[in-house]
């Protein structure tokens, strides 16, 4: 993702 | 995704539908702090621009449309459906006192110095505070409706989930973010006066009053 992992929680 | 996430998940999309439905049944948002619902439409949209930008999963597109949607949904109904049972006189808590330090401490602590991760910092550290208008009007009319008690306790206890889901991914993917972990801390510990008077109050059946 742009932001790297962990983003991907709400 | 591990199943503290998605029970996390479920017990946010609960606490937004017990809301909506409490407005849209009793067509009146009386305890209901609007304040609030505007931090949360701030937090949403500050974090979910990414809905525009990453495609991570389908689950994940659509929970962020529906926060998104549900959270501007509940602000109007608020203030332009139901304003007139709006409770202009008990939810009077300054939220730019907590609008401007989420800005200030996003701007000084994040992971980068983007804007789409500034964003993202930002409504984090609002989100760990946007209940307090709620939490203070209920403290100022001294009790809340069962049904928004029942929308506190699930809204209180996502984040609470969030926080299993965290020690769950450092122990099996050795993955965490402090910050998000610092913030979700502050933001459950918020809610531990409240849950201590949900389960001795509210779960036997008795009103949730605070003590005068």
């Amino acid at each position: 993702y742009i932001f790297g992992t962990g983003k991907d929680e709400l | 995704m591990n199943i503290f996430r998605l029970t996390g998940d479920l017990a946010h999309l609960l606490a937004i539908i017990i809301l909506l439905l409490k407005i849209w049944k009793t067509r009146s948002c009386a305890g209901i702090s609007g304040k609030s619902q505007i931090l949360f439409a701030i937090v949403y949209t500050t974090r979910y621009l990414d809905l525009v930008t990453t495609y991570v999963s389908a689950y994940n597109t659509l929970m962020k449309i529906f926060f998104l949607g549900s959270s501007f949904a509940t602000v109007y109904l608020i203030y332009v459906k139901f304003k007139a049972t709006y409770d202009h006189n008990h939810d009077t808590f300054r939220i730019e006192f907590l609008i401007l330090p989420a800005v200030i401490l996003a701007l000084l602590i994040n992971h980068a110095f983007t804007p789409l991760e500034i964003l993202w910092t930002f409504s984090i550290y609002l989100e760990s505070v946007a209940i307090l208008p709620q939490l203070f009007m209920v403290s100022k009319t001294g009790e809340a409706e069962s049904i928004t008690s029942h929308y506190l306790f699930a809204l209180g206890s996502y984040r609470g989930l969030y926080i299993l889901n965290w020690i769950y991914r450092y122990a099996m993917e050795s993955h965490y973010d402090l910050i998000a972990i610092v913030a979700g801390i502050v933001q459950t510990v918020l809610y531990c006066d409240f849950f201590y008077l949900y389960i001795t109050k509210v779960l036997k059946g008795k009103k949730l009053q605070l003590p005068a």
